[in-house]
């Protein structure tokens, strides 16, 4: 049968930063063709195909409706394949190699990650789920 | 055909969508 994609509003404007991405503006309507696990994912708008970051679209049906998954504060272990410095003060600066505990996984690409006393969002594309148990 | 997704973190959500979850 059909392939019923999923369709979401744009809620602010995004100018694409490289050629495999497009532009939206809020309001626009887009049909989801896949959803990447780090927040980037490919949607069609009109003729346009590219990807987007899932943080600026909302569902159509219910924009209430969380569809983040829920947190698990018992945390599961993850190392940092990249660095990465904060940019905002949500955020947390860790070096490449870093065992960290994943406590909540956004869709948006950006989870919330606990380091010994300090928690703050980290991009799940620079993460790597370890063989270990705690 | 698709591409990979970008290789760049994607930006943060949008003022909008952060006060929203407050």
């Amino acid at each position: 049968g059909p392939i019923i994609l999923e369709s979401y509003r744009v809620i602010s404007d995004y100018s694409k930063t490289s050629k495999y991405e497009i532009n939206l503006l809020t309001g626009d309507l887009v049909e989801i063709v896949e959803k990447s696990p780090n927040g980037w994912w490919f949607c069609q708008c009109d003729t346009k195909r590219g990807w987007v970051p899932a943080s600026y679209l909302e569902p159509l049906d219910g924009p209430e409706e969380p569809e983040d998954a829920d947190p698990n504060y018992a945390g599961e272990l993850y190392i940092t394949t990249q660095a990465y410095k904060a940019a905002q003060d949500d955020e947390l600066t860790l070096e490449t190699g870093e065992t960290i505990e994943v406590i909540h996984k956004l869709l948006d690409g950006w989870w919330v990650v606990r380091k010994g006393e300090e928690t703050g969002h980290f991009p799940s594309m620079f993460l790597h789920k370890t063989g270990e148990k705690k | 055909s698709i591409k990979l997704p970008p290789q760049n973190p994607p930006p943060r959500p949008p003022a909008e969508m952060r006060r929203k979850r407050a």
